[in-house]
């Protein structure tokens, strides 16, 4: 048997809206300490890394371990369903062919239950070692989404240099060129509007605008985004979900023409 | 894209 039920059903809601045109399909595996997916784009440039920890649901309860093979497009329009206040449970068998969300509404008197048809999914799992990174650049998500959908209009590709100056993010195309440059910056009160470059060694990469902007879809899960840069190794963009998780995207670098 | 790298080459399959 597994059950997790999240006050804040929207947070499930944005979450799969950010997922659901880079991936089509993944499994979340399931376990006492919580809900974690693993996905590629089909592309194999790309992958999401979710991971929800149990003691961020309001209950959590999982008897045995699954693999609850989730297309994502279908998953959304039974979220859609779903009202932004409203507290949504997860619920499966063990080894089922169905997962049930069950929506209620804030004041509870509206309560509605869909199935979800569960697929049989293959997943590679990538093993992602725990590393160090040249250069780790935290700031506001909402500058970061405004950074690559400016820069998508002008180019495909992203050089994105970090060094003690600051951030620097370049991009050109047949219009011209453009440059955006980000300092280290701990003026602002709230954490969530600082820009703060945390910087070991020099590093530049180059990335595909596309993915980067695609990335940005998480926006509204938090204020703040992580991005860590380490040389010939794919760049994470890293959102953390309140005290519920974090999503992290990992983005193969182009090598440099 | 060209030079586009795969994440494959990167992270092994576990």
């Amino acid at each position: 048997m597994f059950e997790a039920r999240i006050t804040q059903g929207a947070v499930l809601k944005k979450l799969v809206e950010a997922l659901k045109e880079l991936v089509t399909e993944g499994n979340f595996d399931v376990s006492s300490t919580g809900l974690q997916l693993q996905a590629m784009d089909s592309s194999h440039v790309c992958l999401v890394s979710l991971a929800l920890r149990e003691d961020g649901f309001e209950h959590f309860r999982c008897d045995r371990n699954m693999a609850m093979g989730i297309h994502f497009q279908n998953l959304s329009k039974i979220l859609k369903c779903a009202g932004n206040e409203d507290t949504i449970t997860l619920k499966a068998e063990d080894n089922a062919d169905q997962l049930t969300l069950m929506f209620e509404s804030s004041n509870q008197d509206r309560i509605s239950d869909f199935d979800l048809k569960l697929m049989s999914i293959e997943s590679e799992h990538l093993g992602i070692p725990d590393q160090e990174y040249s250069a780790e650049i935290k700031m506001p998500s909402s500058e970061y989404q405004r950074i690559v959908r400016d820069l998508t209009s002008i180019g495909d590709t992203v050089l994105i240099s970090a060094t003690k100056e600051g951030i620097k993010f370049s991009t050109s195309g047949d219009v011209g060129t453009a440059n955006v440059t980000l300092r280290h910056n701990t003026t602002p009160e709230k954490p969530e509007e600082q820009t703060i470059i945390d910087l070991k060694e020099p590093v530049a990469l180059t990335f595909a605008l596309r993915y980067l902007n695609n990335f940005a879809k998480a926006t509204p899960l938090a204020p703040v985004v992580k991005l860590s840069l380490t040389k010939d190794l794919p760049i994470v963009v890293e959102y953390q979900i309140g005290e519920l998780g974090a999503v992290k995207f990992y983005l193969a670098p182009k090598i440099d023409d | 894209l060209p030079g586009q790298q795969k994440l494959t080459s990167f992270f092994g399959v576990t």
